[in-house]
């Protein structure tokens, strides 16, 4: 792969949003990750709806959690995406109110990516950002720098927060995923978490996955 | 490294008491560890699961302790001096080796308070200076001397008991500014109180982690800093990712050299 790539300086990226008092990561890992698809088959960038997500997919549990493979499933179910603008979040559990003639972005099937970090530097920079899931060890209190925890206090076992790989490079020789947070921009570095890549921090590897656009 | 666990095609088996024996009596003895042996807590009861995945188990498991009757008054006022005790545990026993990944136990019997968290689940409370209480005129900002994100200056404070004088005036300014820098409103004189010791808590727990990177990371005071970890984890987290298999999906191919 290249040495470093981020889609946000190539207009992949929506801006960083945020979840509120609600466990509703995994759907803004899923949006943030059909955005970037939408965006490199079709050229434009479209905010997408969680809320429809949180609504509409039964199998998953809204503020309760969730999971990326469940909801690109649930995304075909239905017939596609609405914008952010067309059905926007409130953060909390509503009937669904979704409909096909409002869906500006479908889908057309998931895929799981490699555990293997090289493999996934390659496939993020040919083909857009990919949904990750990783034990949030540290984050709560997290500020800026590449997060870099002791293997058992940040196990890929005890994964528990799903967020979106944008992009990826080195600091001062200390290589990095750049991961886009749905926190708020009053979080971390203005929204976004690095975590050291090649070592498998934090599970970072273990649930990589993408939508997939034909 | 030995396989990572494929979190989506792990499944989590309840299980029956002997195979738990094991890690529970690891959990158990982790749980004593450093204590003189009439002063162990011992195993009452213990269920739980175990997901398996490559060579790796991860137990979750629920167990009933009970501490012995203390009878050193230096010590009881210190440890949470409740009998029965109700512990979650995540033993990880990878090819044989068994690693404690988390450990949360609290009184069967705790009062709860506030924000629904015991009030003797072990949070240091912070003494405010005599004459100091956390009202209304408490917050007038006075941003505090030192801007340092992770407030090591006053660590080693907190390792004298009572503590010093300046610990507390020092973490009520830091504690003021984080309220203002947040927005953050309560209720109630008690709540306020009770968010500052949580506050200081987290502080310390942020310096520890600090202290455990490896990496460039910085960590210190948040938006989150004045939630306890289960009120963080509770919230903001997803539990579910870890617990079911999720879809099955077909693996992508992997992107010819380029």
């Amino acid at each position: 792969p290249p040495p470093e790539w981020d889609w946000r300086s190539k207009g992949a990226v929506t801006k960083v949003k945020d979840q509120g008092m609600c466990g509703s990561c995994w759907a803004f890992s899923v949006t943030g990750n059909v955005e970037g698809q939408w965006f490199l088959k079709r050229g434009s960038l479209l905010s997408l709806s969680e809320q429809e997500l949180l609504d509409c997919d039964k199998v998953d549990k809204a503020c309760l959690g969730g999971l990326p493979s469940n909801a690109y499933s649930a995304i075909r179910t239905l017939g596609g995406l609405e914008t952010e603008d067309d059905y926007s979040y409130h953060g909390h559990l509503q009937a669904c109110s979704f409909s096909a003639d409002k869906a500006k972005v479908y889908i057309n099937d998931s895929v799981e990516l490699s555990q293997n970090e090289l493999k996934l530097a390659a496939w993020l920079a040919k083909k857009g950002p990919i949904s990750v899931a990783i034990n949030a060890f540290g984050m709560q209190f997290y500020r800026h720098g590449i997060s870099h925890p002791l293997r058992p206090l940040c196990s890929p076992w005890l994964i528990d927060h799903a967020v979106l790989l944008v992009g990826y490079g080195n600091r001062s020789a200390t290589p990095f995923w750049a991961i886009k947070n749905s926190w708020g921009t009053d979080w971390g570095e203005e929204g976004y978490y690095y975590l050291h890549r090649g070592s498998g921090a934090c599970g970072v590897n273990i649930m990589a996955s993408s939508a997939v656009v034909d | 490294a030995p396989n990572e666990p494929r979190a989506a095609g792990a499944q989590a088996w309840e299980l029956e008491s002997p195979e738990l024996l094991e890690p529970a009596r690891f959990a158990l003895e982790m749980y004593n560890r450093g204590r003189a042996a009439r002063t162990r807590a011992a195993l009452r009861v213990v269920r739980g699961r175990v997901r398996r995945a490559g060579r790796g188990s991860l137990y979750s498991l629920k167990a009933t302790l009970v501490e012995p009757p203390c009878n050193d008054p230096t010590v009881c006022q210190l440890r949470v001096s409740k009998k029965t005790l109700l512990c979650s545990f995540e033993v990880l026993d990878e090819l044989g080796k068994h690693m404690l990944l988390r450990q949360d136990c609290g009184p069967v019997d705790s009062k709860i308070t506030g924000a629904g968290i015991p009030r003797d689940a072990g949070i240091a409370q912070v003494r405010l200076p005599s004459g100091v209480s956390p009202d209304s005129s408490l917050f007038q900002l006075s941003p505090p001397d030192d801007k340092n994100e992770t407030f090591s200056s006053f660590l080693p404070l907190l390792n004298k008991d009572p503590l010093p004088q300046d610990f507390s005036v020092k973490m009520v300014s830091i504690f003021k500014d984080f309220v203002t820098t947040y927005n953050r409103t309560y209720e109630t004189t008690e709540e306020a109180r009770w968010r500052m010791s949580v506050f200081a808590n987290n502080m310390v727990r942020a310096q520890k982690i600090q202290a455990l990177d490896r990496g460039t990371a910085r960590y210190g005071v948040t938006k989150f800093s004045d939630l306890t970890e289960e009120e963080f984890r509770t919230i903001y987290l997803n539990p579910l990712l870890k617990e079911e298999p999720g879809k099955r999906m077909r693996l992508a191919q992997s992107i010819p050299d380029l």
